[in-house]
Order: C-alpha cells, then sequence, then structure tokens
C-alpha cells in the first residue's frame, strides 16, 4: 500500500459516501444517470467475487463490502424508492453498446482464461467506460447539481491517483499490470473534460452548464 | 505475467 493508492481509495470511497447522501437527504436523484450506477454495480459485483475465495486484507475486504453495499443502495434509491425523481428522458445512453464491446474484449485480452479472471477483467474494462452515461445525461441536461460535480471530481480524482499508485509499483516493486493501466488511462481521459470545466467554474464558485 | 496472482487493489 502506498499514499497514493490510499488516497485514491478514499477519494473514491468519498466519491460514493456524497452520490450516496445527496440521493437520500434530498430524496431525490434528478440529474443522476441510474445507467452508470448500475454499471458501477456491475463493476463492483464482478470484481470482487474473491470476497468470497480469498482473504487479502481486513481493509480490503471492507472497502469492498462497503463498495458494494453503498452501489446496490445507490441502485436501490434511484430505480426503487425514488423512482418517481429519476429523469429516464435524459438517462438514454444506450448501455448495451458498451457492456457488449467490454465483454467481447475481456475475453479476447486477458491474463488468465478462467472465469474470475475474465470476470475481473470485464469489470477493469467496464469501469473505464462506466461514467459515459452519466456524463451524457449531462450534455443532455446540459447542467449538473454542484454536489453532483463534487461526486464525479472524486470519482474521477481516484483512477487518477491510482496511475501515479502504478507508476509508484513500478518504479518500487517492479509490479505492473498492463490491463489495469490502459484502462486507467482510458478512464481517467474521459474525465479531462469534465475536469476542466470544474476547475474553471465550480472551484470558482459558477455552477456547471453547458455549453462551457 | 507481471502481476502478482493476488489482486491486492481495489
Amino acid at each position: 500500500m502506498n499514499i497514493f493508492r490510499l488516497t485514491g481509495d478514499l477519494s473514491h470511497l468519498a466519491a460514493i459516501i456524497i452520490l450516496l447522501l445527496k440521493i437520500w437527504k434530498s430524496r431525490s436523484c434528478a440529474g443522476i444517470s441510474g445507467k452508470s450506477q448500475v454499471l458501477f454495480a456491475l463493476v463492483f459485483t464482478t470484481r470482487y467475487l474473491d470476497l468470497l475465495t480469498s482473504f487479502i486484507s481486513l481493509y480490503n475486504t471492507t472497502m469492498k463490502v462497503i463498495y458494494i453495499g453503498c452501489s446496490y443502495a445507490t441502485v436501490y434509491l434511484i430505480y426503487m424508492k425514488l423512482k418517481a425523481t429519476y429523469d429516464g428522458n435524459h438517462d438514454t445512453f444506450r448501455v448495451e453498446f458498451l457492456i457488449v464491446p467490454v465483454g467481447g474484449l475481456a475475453f479476447l485480452v486477458n491474463h488468465d482464461f478462467s472465469p474470475l479472471e475474465i470476470l475481473w477483467t470485464f469489470s477493469i474494462y467496464l469501469e473505464s467506460v462506466a461514467i459515459l452515461p452519466q456524463l451524457f445525461m449531462i450534455s443532455k441536461t446540459g447542467e449538473a447539481e454542484t454536489i453532483t460535480t463534487h461526486y464525479l471530481f472524486f470519482l474521477g480524482l481516484y483512477r487518477a491517483l491510482y496511475l501515479i499508485n502504478w507508476i509508484w509499483r513500478f518504479y518500487f516493486e517492479g509490479f505492473f499490470d498492463m490491463i489495469a493501466i490502459v484502462a486507467g488511462v482510458v478512464q481517467t481521459i474521459l474525465y479531462c473534460d469534465f475536469f476542466y470545466l470544474y476547475v474553471t467554474k465550480v472551484l470558482k464558485g459558477k455552477k456547471l452548464s453547458l455549453p462551457a | 505475467r507481471n502481476r502478482t496472482d493476488v489482486k491486492d487493489e481495489l
């Protein structure tokens, strides 16, 4: 464990908690893409099946359980409890255009052709594009609540910190995982446009609205 | 395979 990975995990945890609290406290999921949240629940489910097979550390297990719990709670709030506030008309990204190619790629490019490894690879590839429905929804509505932009900022920051973590681990441990690195670079690049708007607008107290 | 078998990252 290094400071970049720890900060990255805490940033990821912050994002997940911020979103869940925002929906729970405001009793509304307006502006939130339910599709992205379903994809994240799928990412955690397929990646953390090793909860059942191996124990790495208390930290590892605890964080995985929290991530899975919060992501399912968020999906539950959006599609069941607060369904009336779900803005389905703007959450129209065709997720099958993500899941099918990602599923296919996981079969073609992986470290090991075993079920758990294929699912982990699928999860890594899916996570890199899972935010697209949310970014697409913001481009359609033309704006995002400030709390939603903070959620996106921490979510984007987490994988950017993981990139530094991988540089650190390569240099000090000779460890590197090309699949995770390439997917992580793609994932972080997808946030660049948002990061620019976040820094130039939200951090200056303005509302995030498009066109920029 | 430069990856450790055990996936220790989240």
